[in-house]
């Protein structure tokens, strides 16, 4: 963790707040409780108490602005800066404004930021943090997405937040028991100042137990989809991606949140239209186009806007033939063909798998197209099919991409 | 991921603006002094891939433009 220069902090445990004015993308009860929430964290683990106040000056005044808003630091529209919030101190100090320009949402989704994550880091150097580089702590600077349900504060944000303010009153200094989210007290605009009552017990750490990435050799290795994306190849699984590019000779191994934060939760499928430089990515019954590391807008579409019937829920692989320029998306033992020029599925599918690519009798659970080949990855095989005649060519492992 | 010359160029202006904003880099004018500003960038990019873990390598390199892109929050990680 660090702190500002100085050390700034407030010099009393009663700190005030104002919420100046709401975003349209949440409800206002929706903000009200993500602010509270986020309050509640930090007042969890000092003696600070924090009161809302509907008029007047506040220590920390909250807003939503876009662009230029009048302070040292303007916004940047969609993605890039989320929010800034400022040491303590008077006038501005303490305040936290968040950019208007992004969508703003209660919960964690792939088209959205998590409000109550945001304003938790935001507090953070509200209260006089600085940005942590502990990957994981809520003061590291890059958004990372995560499931805030019974969210606890990392140890690391726990450390410099005490080191400001020490431990809760009559509590010991290291937390030692979770404590379940309490909610917000219900207040109305009438009313004096309502507090936001601690906990009862201080917070837990965060388990920080990330899920492993299976070894590039393990010859038991599966994939979720494969896609080429300019020229490299893409494989995933879970959260984790393989990257093979012509242009370095080993495996890169990265994340999907490092390319695409919004959809780090994992795909069942992906394709790349070179042409249109443009992958879809398909997770359940949803998909997305990215364009680089641009998510474009108007995603998530239903799979059915590609003219799938309500009955599929999910695709398991797809894949484009650049030549004749329609995509494969295969459901089970059967597959479908869709014409990327019309925009629409072609007449006569679904058809089975098996009947038109001779030698695959499964179903598909990635799909790649390279030099002239289709690549069928089923469990930890991969079968390389001749794209004009559709006949099997030879068997592998799945992992063969990857000099083993 | 791989990219057009045009989008080089971009590539390096975004890499100014953010560590204009987050590690207190201020780009030289003049263009005298063109290669001096090059070293007070790479100082920079090291300063930025050590605070998040990266290779250090003074470079802007795919993982390091990565983070660059990744959303964040608008407060500088140092401060001069």
């Amino acid at each position: 963790y660090s702190t500002f220069p100085h050390s700034p902090r407030w010099r009393k445990e009663d700190v005030t707040y104002r919420i100046l004015n709401f975003t349209p993308d949440m409800l206002q009860a929706d903000v009200e409780e993500a602010i509270a929430k986020a309050f509640q964290l930090w007042s969890s683990v000092t003696p600070l108490r924090f009161t809302r106040v509907y008029s007047g000056h506040a220590d920390i005044m909250i807003s939503f602005a876009s662009g230029f808003h009048g302070d040292f630091y303007s916004f940047d529209g969609p993605g890039g800066t989320l929010a800034h919030a400022y040491p303590p101190g008077n006038d501005i100090g303490g305040d936290a404004h968040f950019d208007e320009d992004e969508n703003w949402t209660k919960f964690t989704t792939y088209s959205g930021y998590n409000l109550f994550l945001v304003a938790a880091h935001e507090l953070g150097h509200s209260l006089g943090l600085g940005h942590s580089n502990v990957f994981g702590a809520l003061m590291y600077p890059i958004y990372m997405a995560k499931d805030t349900r019974d969210y606890r504060l990392p140890q690391d944000d726990i450390d410099g937040i005490q080191a400001l303010y020490g431990p809760p009153r009559e509590s010991p200094a290291l937390p030692t028991k979770a404590s379940p989210p309490q909610q917000p007290t219900e207040v109305t605009p009438a009313e004096e100042p309502t507090e936001v009552s601690p906990p009862e017990a201080p917070t837990e750490p965060t388990p920080s137990k990330a899920p492993e990435r299976p070894e590039d050799c393990d010859p038991r290795l599966t994939f979720d989809a494969i896609t080429t994306l300019r020229g490299e190849i893409l494989f995933f699984k879970g959260s984790f991606v393989w990257r093979k590019s012509p242009y370095f000779s080993a495996i890169e191994h990265d994340t999907i949140s490092s390319f695409w934060p919004a959809l780090a939760g994992g795909f069942d499928a992906g394709y790349e239209v070179d042409k249109k430089d443009r992958v879809l990515f398909f997770k359940d019954g949803q998909y997305w186009a990215v364009s680089g590391y641009n998510i474009e807008p108007g995603f998530p579409q239903p799979i059915q806007n590609l003219g799938f019937p309500s009955s599929i829920r999910r695709i398991d692989a797809a894949v484009h033939d650049q030549n004749t320029k329609r995509t494969y998306f295969f459901v089970g033992n059967k597959y479908w063909s869709f014409n990327e020029n019309t925009q629409a599925m072609e007449r006569g599918y679904p058809r089975k798998i098996a009947a038109d690519f001779q030698g695959i009798g499964h179903s598909v659970d990635a799909a790649l197209q390279r030099n002239g080949h289709f690549y069928f990855f089923h469990g930890p095989n991969q079968y390389e099919v001749d794209i004009k005649s559709k006949k099997l060519i030879s068997k592998m492992r799945s992992n063969s991409w990857f000099n083993c | 991921f791989p990219v057009v010359p045009e989008e080089e160029r971009e590539d390096v202006q975004l890499a100014k603006k953010y560590l204009e904003s987050f590690y207190d880099f201020k780009e030289e004018k003049s263009s005298l002094l063109k290669s001096k500003g090059l070293d007070q960038m790479a100082a920079k990019i090291r300063e930025m891939q050590s605070f998040f873990g990266l290779e250090v390598t003074g470079q802007l390199n795919r993982k390091t433009l990565d983070m660059m892109k990744q959303p964040r929050c608008g407060i500088p990680d140092v401060r001069s």
